[in-house]
């Protein structure tokens, strides 16, 4: 474990909390995606497969499981909760993210570093996370006026996967035969998708107004 | 599990 990747699943973390509070709070979740929450829940049912039978330590298994639970408790509130539900704006969620899943698959099933199930899998969650956020950015771009809470968000959960490319760095100078090429590609294709989201997101807190992402 | 594969991270 090195900073960088402490850093970035903290940051990740806190991503997921500040989308669970914004919901659980204020009963809302306008602006946000349901087709990406829906995506990183099943990014985590397909990633997480060997928590129950490969132990690694109390901290992975922990952070898996808050994962796992936050992301499926974000998608039942936005689905089924009865007030939350209400401010979901299916008109404009409406990015075909199955478009995105079966390519994701395929493409697990050319390029993998073994050809199992749980490593096809494990495939498939990577490349599925680099575009993940696409329903949500294109949501942003459609609404425009973005609530802080929902920035907030955005711009957290591009910084972890950023903190964890310096992990991968730090990674393969410091330990020997530490190459994985599929994971930085795909975790590299996630950073540069926000890129011109924290632009923006970078312009509106430095010149202190409202953030605008252009239509 | 081998901790240098890319499997320990989340």
């Amino acid at each position: 474990m090195n900073i960088f990747r402490f850093a970035g699943d903290m940051t990740h973390l806190a991503s997921v909390l500040v989308l669970l509070l914004k919901i659980h709070t204020i009963k809302s979740c306008a602006g946000i995606s349901l087709k990406t929450q829906e995506l990183y829940a099943l990014v985590f049912a397909t990633r997480y497969l060997d928590l129950f039978t490969d132990y690694i330590s109390l901290y992975n298994t922990l952070m898996k499981l808050i994962f796992l639970g936050s992301s499926f408790s974000i998608v039942w509130y936005i689905r089924y909760h009865k007030i939350v539900r209400r401010s979901y704006d299916k008109d404009q969620d409406t990015f075909r993210h199955y478009f995105l899943v079966l390519p994701c698959l395929l493409l697990a099933l050319l390029i993998n570093e073994k050809f199992t199930f749980r490593e096809v899998m494990w495939t498939f969650s990577l490349y599925l996370e680099a575009v993940a956020i696409l329903p949500q950015l294109v949501l942003l771009q459609r609404t425009r006026n973005i609530d802080n809470l929902t920035g907030q968000y955005v711009f957290l959960l591009g910084a972890y996967r950023a903190l964890y490319i310096l992990n991968w760095i730090y990674r393969y100078f410091t330990e020997p035969h530490y190459v994985h090429w599929i994971t930085w590609i795909s975790g590299l294709v996630q950073t540069l998708l926000y890129a011109d989201f924290f632009y923006y997101y970078f312009q509106s807190w430095k010149n202190n107004v409202k953030l605008e992402l252009p239509a | 599990i081998n901790a240098d594969s890319v499997k320990d991270e989340l």
